[in-house]
């Protein structure tokens, strides 16, 4: 990280911000919003406190400008620079300007605004660019997903030189400890690990973890019960990697290592086959996660950072493959777990996570906790 | 003075003048309100500011404005100059 020389920085925890004029690609609430979550990205790290104001001059005076705007740093139209701050100071100081010839927007199509305003905020607070490509203050843009946005560890650090951390709040004492929580579902609810593999199955739900798997109606949380994987599927035993159904086909696969399984409901067609009928490559020797497209009929299947994707009609695994999750699905943080299609969208479960990905917006819309699909 | 990048003419001129540009705006001293630059001594040619550059973004330092550093000065990014001061 980088501080402005002379490490300018604001002498007052509570500093004000207003925004003076909005941008032309959003609503007024959308502004709003992004700029409110950039701001919490930062005092989420540092003992500062923002309080919006509506009129009059604010510490950071928030606007969309074109062109020549009177500060000498005209702006360029679309693309090239996208906005300014200057460094914690009277007057000008603080302020942050965006372009408004750009295509702001609160998801990728267009430039994100939180993913800009994080950035100029932290100029605004008295951090200069990093060096380092994984920082939020590096001077080109990337897009980061504001739901479950984490500060990187370099700006927190750069942040943190100038202001101190956040100190854990020791207000009044922690409520009087709560009744042991009744042990509905044993471990999984406390755990922060996701599933080993979900799938449909017929109008059923099926989330698998080790020994365990769980059975749920898609709009009915109630008579969510664990089971062993034994009793239903004695085959599989434990530790599924991956599970998709071809709905249509009646039609579920079960993936173990090397191995899958072919079923029809609860039943094993079978014994267990080699992935490599699907035309994996040798070197892959286990799926993380497996999803099947009812649009294009096509199966994602997830191995590490990168998806393999599988053609259900032509039986055969699409050339070109395979590609970085991350490029594909961005806003998806972490390695998948699982995955799931449902009514348009595809659930990715990573770690203690399920993001809820909007097929056709190609854009993360929602973020959940995983344990929460099985009752916690 | 080397050659600052191999190109085709039209391209040539293309991407001197962007570059030009965006060394102006990101790797000079201005005057005005400091939004954050840093004082260099003596002045800075071009090939100069083209290593500030590519030491920034720890691009190979060439001094050229190869393909590499012409990736970067065309990715959309913050006005704030780089070299602050």
């Amino acid at each position: 990280y980088r501080l402005f020389p002379g490490e300018p920085k604001w002498e007052k925890n509570t500093l004000t911000y207003r925004i003076s004029k909005y941008a032309a690609s959003m609503s007024p609430a959308e502004v709003e919003r992004a700029i409110e979550m950039a701001l919490r990205a930062w005092s989420s790290a540092v003992p500062l406190n923002f309080v919006r104001i509506n009129s009059g001059e604010a510490d950071i005076m928030v606007s969309f400008e074109t062109g020549d705007h009177g500060d000498s740093y005209p702006f360029d139209g679309p693309r090239g620079t996208l906005a300014h701050a200057f460094a914690p100071g009277e007057g000008l100081g603080g302020d942050t300007h965006f372009d408004n010839a750009e295509k702001w927007t609160l998801g990728m199509n267009g430039f994100n605004l939180f993913t800009v305003a994080a950035h100029e905020f932290g100029h605004a607070l008295g951090l200069a660019h990093s060096t380092d490509p994984s920082a939020l203050m590096y001077p080109t843009y990337k897009y980061k997903n504001p739901y479950g946005f984490r500060l990187p560890k370099d700006d927190v650090k750069g942040i943190q030189a100038l202001y101190g951390p956040r100190k854990p709040y020791l207000g009044k004492p922690t409520v009087p400890h709560l009744p042991p929580r009744k042990p509905s579902i044993p471990d999984v609810c406390d755990s922060s690990s996701s599933f080993d593999a979900v799938t449909m199955l017929g109008k059923e739900l099926l989330f698998f973890k080790d020994r365990i798997f769980w059975r749920r109606q898609v709009h009915l949380l109630s008579e969510i019960r664990p089971r062993t994987i034994t009793s239903s599927f004695p085959q599989l035993m434990s530790n599924v990697d991956a599970a998709y159904e071809v709905a249509e086909r009646g039609t579920a696969y079960f993936f173990k290592g090397p191995h899958y399984w072919v079923t029809r409901g609860f039943q094993i067609q079978g014994p267990p086959r080699t992935i490599y009928d699907f035309g994996f490559p040798r070197h892959v020797q286990r799926i993380d996660a497996a999803v099947y497209l009812k649009e294009p009929r096509k199966t994602l299947f997830f191995v590490g950072d990168e998806y393999y994707s599988y053609d259900e009609r032509k039986r055969k695994m699409e050339k070109d493959y395979p590609k970085s999750t991350e490029e594909e699905f961005s806003g998806v943080n972490g390695q998948i777990d699982a995955a799931v299609e449902l009514n348009g969208y595809i659930y990715f479960f990573s770690g203690p996570k399920t993001y809820k990905y909007d097929i056709e917006k190609e854009d993360v819309v929602s973020v959940v906790k995983s344990s929460s699909w099985i009752g916690c | 003075a080397p050659t600052l990048f191999a190109a085709t003419p039209r391209t040539w001129r293309n991407n001197f003048h962007l570059a030009q540009a965006y060394l102006d705006k990101y790797y000079t001293k201005k005057g005005g309100h400091q939004v954050g630059e840093m004082v260099s001594r003596g002045g800075n040619s071009m090939v100069k500011k083209i290593k500030e550059l590519q030491t920034f973004f720890g691009l190979p330092l060439t001094g050229k404005l190869d393909q590499s550093t012409m990736d970067v000065i065309k990715k959309p990014r913050c006005g704030v100059p780089d070299v602050a001061n």
